[in-house]
């Protein structure tokens, strides 16, 4: 077998920049969707680490809860979705 | 399934909506028809009924956008956020959005109705044959008119069925020009443009004028994309240029190299390397019915689902042959009860009952029958009168008993008489409950049995009066043995309770002694605002208390922290 062309990344005008390490990407998931960092209607800020911020979500997606960013949790989280938080506040 | 917090829900069954705008990627007609039948999906199982505006304020308002579009809530380009929806309720709450740098089609590749030819509007067939050469898009070969066609069947050649494709030479939609198709060149402050552009608005969407001069008529519609045209990028409304050439390399069909993500693109002009425009390819694209009846879920009162087969999963995945799952059907009926007969027309709730309480955790705790006064109070002597519950700042357990409140603490109780805002104690626990250990963590009484149930470390025990079953080891009930304590218990409907442990809880059948299915679940997911490591819940008047330390978070029944204050003061009358 050929060794795999090594392909170039090109930086395309006008594309929403997405690259974005996986814990970047993680972090922006998990706050995005009410897993991290929710601040409550009471002042309440309740304060959870990302491990079980990770769990939550593993457990809403019905994945391994491992709390860790394991790869099926990372495939997860590019896959297109609601934009709905699935922690409501 | 989940509801949202705070019962919210549509109070009528007729429920309005309103298309604001469309996307350039389906025919209207075909947009039109993917929310009516999103919106059946639900009039199907529920008393609901949707009837479309087409001025005015509807309490659905739909309507497609990209990037910023005018909420809190931006989207974020092709795939990852598809759209989102706003919960019942006043303004934009019930509204929906679709991000309209998606490729809406209905899930499987270019939904594209044909107008004209011969065959009567049916949809393209892809692939089709055309003179020995098979096409997957529309095309304008066989043409001096530059019009893109396609066969409506798999031969054309055989069967010389064919329509033409959605083109802005066919016509536009929306404007103000009643569909009109564009007409080159047009001029537009000062400037002649022989296709569709962006110029001149913010929102990315391509226009034309349909005469030859805008600046003079102010006659303009959107243009229509063609099933070839390029998604997001830089080229909107573009189609692919073939060949084309990218890093000196060049290509004949759509590709992923330069990228890291895998998506297809294409150039659409002859050379990526000197002309820079670009565009991703036409792919499946997502079903606009299946997000459409995701969305206009949650429009109607339903949060995302744990279940992956349900239609409120969060995650988008296409399905051929749609039917509601059986958790949103559960899930919408909470809501809005069952189908009632062939013409829904459901007994208006009268003013004394209560909507249903919105999630199956809960009724509200206001429908609980409130505790009957103990007509024969055991009256056992207190022991030494000195040990004041106002000097200490934190209990054992609370909980109501025979609809007083008790204070449990080392082997003593104080009671506070529902009558009086007085607290009696301290009481021996021995006493009056000889079974029981000098720690308890919580305890509450089973509205319908009056039996009382007390929790100590693992174990359990149950009084009837003055029997009593116990110890029993809680794992009994179907608790996890991972369980350190019972810390809490909130009586919720007929038969049913909660019980707290760390920043869980699980339902209890009391009747049946068992754990319900679908738990434990997070309490601060459920209980918005609350500590999620409070060390007693109990409920009292209506009202759910959440204790740590010194203080206590009261929620009301729909489901809102609306006080934070000190046990000592509030509770104990101190």
């Amino acid at each position: 077998w050929s060794r795999p062309l090594k392909s170039t990344t090109v930086t395309f005008s006008g594309d929403i920049i997405k690259n974005m390490t996986d814990t970047e990407l993680a972090e922006t998931y998990l706050k995005k969707f009410g897993y991290l960092n929710t601040v409550h209607r009471s002042g309440f800020q309740s304060m959870v680490s990302t491990s079980k911020a990770l769990k939550r979500m593993q457990r809403q997606m019905g994945l391994e809860e491992t709390g860790e960013l394991d790869k099926s949790t990372l495939e997860a989280m590019k896959q297109p979705r609601c934009g709905v938080p699935d922690v409501a506040n | 399934y989940k509801t949202f917090d705070g019962d919210l829900k549509w109070d009528h069954n007729n429920v309005t909506y309103r298309i604001l705008n469309y996307s350039p990627d389906m025919a209207s007609f075909l947009i039109d028809d993917a929310f009516a039948r999103a919106f059946k999906v639900w009039s199907d199982v529920t008393p609901l009924t949707f009837t479309r505006l087409f001025d005015g304020t509807a309490d659905i308002m739909i309507s497609f956008g990209k990037t910023d579009h005018g909420d809190p809530y931006p989207f974020d380009g092709k795939d990852g956020l598809l759209a989102h929806a706003y919960p019942p309720g006043e303004g934009m709450q019930g509204d929906a959005h679709f991000d309209d740098d998606e490729y809406w089609s209905l899930g499987k590749g270019p939904a594209v109705k044909t107008l004209y030819g011969n065959a009567d509007g049916a949809m393209c067939h892809f692939p089709f044959t055309f003179e020995g050469k098979s096409y997957t898009t529309c095309t304008t070969d066989g043409r001096s008119d530059d019009l893109p066609w396609c066969a409506t069947t798999a031969d054309y050649s055989r069967d010389k069925k064919y329509g033409f494709c959605p083109s802005e030479l066919l016509y536009t939609f929306g404007g103000n020009a009643n569909g009109a198709e564009c007409v080159f060149p047009f001029v537009f402050l000062g400037n002649e443009y022989d296709s569709c552009t962006t110029e001149g608005r913010s929102d990315g969407y391509r226009w034309c004028a349909t005469t030859d001069n805008f600046d003079k008529d102010k006659k303009y519609g959107f243009c229509p994309s063609r099933d070839t045209t390029v998604i997001g990028g830089n080229s909107e409304g573009e189609s692919c240029h073939f060949p084309f050439v990218f890093l000196g390399k060049e290509y004949d069909s759509c590709t992923s190299e330069g990228r890291g993500d895998g998506k297809l693109w294409c150039s659409t002009t002859d050379n990526y390397d000197e002309d820079k425009k670009w565009g991703f390819c036409p792919d499946q694209g997502y079903s606009l019915f299946l997000v459409a009846a995701h969305e206009f879920g949650h429009a109607l009162g339903l949060d995302h689902s744990n279940i992956r087969e349900a239609l409120m999963f969060p995650m988008y995945s296409y399905v051929e042959d749609f039917s509601l799952h059986r958790d949103d059907i559960e899930g919408i009926q909470y809501l809005y009860g069952p189908k009632t007969g062939p013409d829904p027309t459901p007994p208006q709730p009268d003013s004394t009952t209560t909507a249903p309480y919105p999630d199956p955790d809960e009724t509200d705790p206001t429908d609980e029958p409130e505790p009957t006064e103990p007509t024969t109070t055991t009256t056992t002597r207190p022991v030494d009168p000195t040990k004041d519950a106002c000097k200490l700042t934190k209990f054992d357990t609370i909980t109501v008993i025979e609809g007083g409140l008790h204070f449990f603490k080392d082997g003593h109780y104080w009671k506070m008489s529902s009558r009086s805002d007085k607290v009696n104690g301290p009481f021996s626990i021995s006493e009056r409950w000889p079974a029981l250990p000098a720690v308890i963590d919580s305890a509450f009484e089973d509205l319908l049995t009056k039996k009382l149930y007390f929790f100590s470390g693992t174990r359990f025990w149950v009084y009837t009066g003055k029997s009593v079953l116990g110890p029993r080891s809680i794992e009994k009930l179907g608790l996890p043995n991972s369980i350190q304590k019972v810390e809490g218990a909130l009586q919720r409907g007929k038969g049913k309770v909660l019980l707290f442990s760390g920043e869980e809880y699980w339902r209890l059948d009391v009747k049946a002694q068992k754990i319900d299915n679908g738990y434990p679940r997070y309490t601060d997911v459920v209980f918005g605002g609350v500590p999620n490591d409070a060390h007693d819940v109990f409920l009292y008047k209506g009202h759910i208390y959440f204790c740590r330390d010194r203080f206590y978070w009261r929620m009301n029944s729909r489901r809102q922290v609306d006080r934070v204050g000190y046990v000592k003061y509030d509770l104990l009358r101190c």
